[in-house]
């Protein structure tokens, strides 16, 4: 998953 | 999930409860940084914007824990026990913190969308919002036991969410360079504290610097 496609971690 | 970031979103919770319990068993806000608390708040609501166009059980439910649970004690803080809250011994300057954010979130989010430059804010300013907590134990000299129990429980959050990225980063090659970096710089902020927490507090003696 590339960064910045929405935040899995709190 | 692993196992690390279980355990880093339940000292959260963890920290969440010492808060407010000492605050309504004592009800006394001494020895709590509005500023920090305030700071809370704004990192929160900055970060979960998400919950308006993304659900999952787990996250959605915690956000809205710490969303609301972060207004409460600031609801605490302002109403029934203001009396208690002393400001001249709350003075860093947060907006040195609160600049400092949204500069980098201007200069290196991961897109220029307005929820990821938020997103960014919110990271690097959660990395700095303990802070004026911190600086006001230091004035002090001292902080309640119960205190100290949570900022540990704070600290022990985010630095167990650095094992988290090590497994993520081994078995996934997921990786969030900002939230790490970010992190780490949180979890070092906190370990002159964590060496005076575990040299006294842990040894049954009241939180004094030296």
């Amino acid at each position: 998953k590339k960064d910045g496609e929405g935040h899995d971690e709190l | 999930m692993n196992i690390f970031r279980l355990a880093g979103d339940l000292f959260h919770l963890i920290s969440i409860f010492i808060l407010i319990h000492k605050m309504t068993t004592s009800k006394s806000c001494s020895g709590i940084s509005f500023k920090s608390q305030a700071l809370y708040l704004l990192v929160y609501v900055t970060r979960y914007l998400d919950l308006f166009w993304t659900f999952a059980l787990y996250n959605s439910t915690m956000k809205i824990i710490f969303i609301g649970s972060s207004a409460y004690v600031l609801h605490l803080m302002t109403g029934p026990f203001k009396p208690t809250h002393d400001p001249n011994i709350d003075t860093f300057k947060v907006r040195y913190l609160i600049g400092g954010a949204a500069i980098l979130a201007l200069l290196f989010p991961y897109k220029w969308t307005p929820a990821e430059v938020l997103w960014t804010f919110s990271i690097w300013l959660e990395s700095v919002a303990i802070l004026p907590q911190l600086f006001m134990v230091q004035r002090t000299g001292a902080a309640e036991t119960i205190t100290t129990h949570y900022i540990f429980a704070l600290g022990a959050y985010r630095a167990l969410y650095i094992p988290n990225w090590i497994y993520r980063y081994l078995t996934s090659t997921f990786w969030d360079p900002l939230s790490i970096i970010a992190g780490v710089i949180q979890t070092v902020l906190y370990s002159d504290f964590f060496y005076i927490y575990y040299t006294k507090v842990l040894q049954g003696r009241k939180f004094e610097l030296p």
